[in-house]
């Protein structure tokens, strides 16, 4: 049969979940190790953060799409919990290759990545329902519209109050530790960064700011300019 | 099978952004 916009996004949705059949909505055994070797063990903080997202996640994505979608949200972050598991493994692993240490500690308890990492998943689960359109300066539409336009990126970044800038930076790790991600989902990940980059991460209120001034003032250099310039 | 541009070099990865190395 020809393909349509609506026959693409179920294809999509049914390889998704495909993908996740053999990840679990809990921490792996092989992720239960990297946490017990930690100088501190993160296991706790873990899932007391993913129930606190999940229930601002449902609620948020419930009040944006009105009362005919409840639980559709619960659904959508079960599935975003399962990729958030399944590509930290990946990435610890690759990481423990490239370093040779087998304690992350210090990143396995920053709170920042956890919930950038979470993001990432979560973003790859709505463009895959939502599709990748471009509508209001964010992303929008697809097989999901017309209920989910105002879910496009950078919402996620609003209802975790996460900083573009923390959630850049967990892009590209995220799409070399997935090797199954879908090419229109690379391609969407590809323009939250450039969206980021030419806009969202330039905003007054972006602790970019903040740090490029710490940068200035630890060595010589020029003043930063400031937002509005 | 897609052309996104990877741009972090052999000795950096999401240790170095989490300022964790």
């Amino acid at each position: 049969p020809p393909q349509t916009p609506v026959r693409a996004a179920m294809s999509s949705i049914q390889q998704l979940r495909v993908d996740l059949t053999s990840s679990g909505d809990q921490p792996s055994a092989v992720l239960a190790v990297y946490f017990k070797n930690c100088t501190l063990d993160p296991t706790g903080e873990i899932l007391q953060r993913v129930e606190r997202l999940g229930q601002l996640f449902s609620q948020m994505f419930d009040q944006a799409v009105g009362l005919r979608c409840v639980g559709l949200g619960k659904q959508r972050f079960t599935l975003g919990v399962r990729l958030y598991y399944r590509v930290m493994e990946a990435m610890l692993k690759s990481e423990e290759k490239r370093l040779s240490v087998q304690n992350f500690s210090k990143l396995l308890n920053d709170s920042t990545f956890h919930t950038s990492l979470l993001a990432c998943a979560l973003e790859v689960v709505m463009a895959t329902y939502g599709g990748t359109s471009f509508k209001n300066g964010g992303y929008s539409g697809g097989a999901g519209a017309p209920a989910e336009t105002d879910l496009g990126f950078p919402w996620i970044l609003d209802v975790f109050r996460l900083a573009a800038f923390d959630f850049y930076k967990v892009i590209e790790s995220f799409i070399k530790a997935e090797p199954t991600l879908s090419k229109d989902n690379v391609k969407h990940l590809e323009r939250c960064e450039h969206l980021t980059m030419e806009t969202i991460a330039w905003r007054g209120d972006s602790p970019l700011f903040e740090l490029l001034r710490l940068t200035h003032e630890e060595g010589p250099g020029e003043q930063v300019e400031p937002p509005s310039t | 099978s897609h052309d996104y541009h990877f741009g972090l070099e052999d000795n950096e990865g999401i240790s170095e952004l989490f300022d964790c190395d």
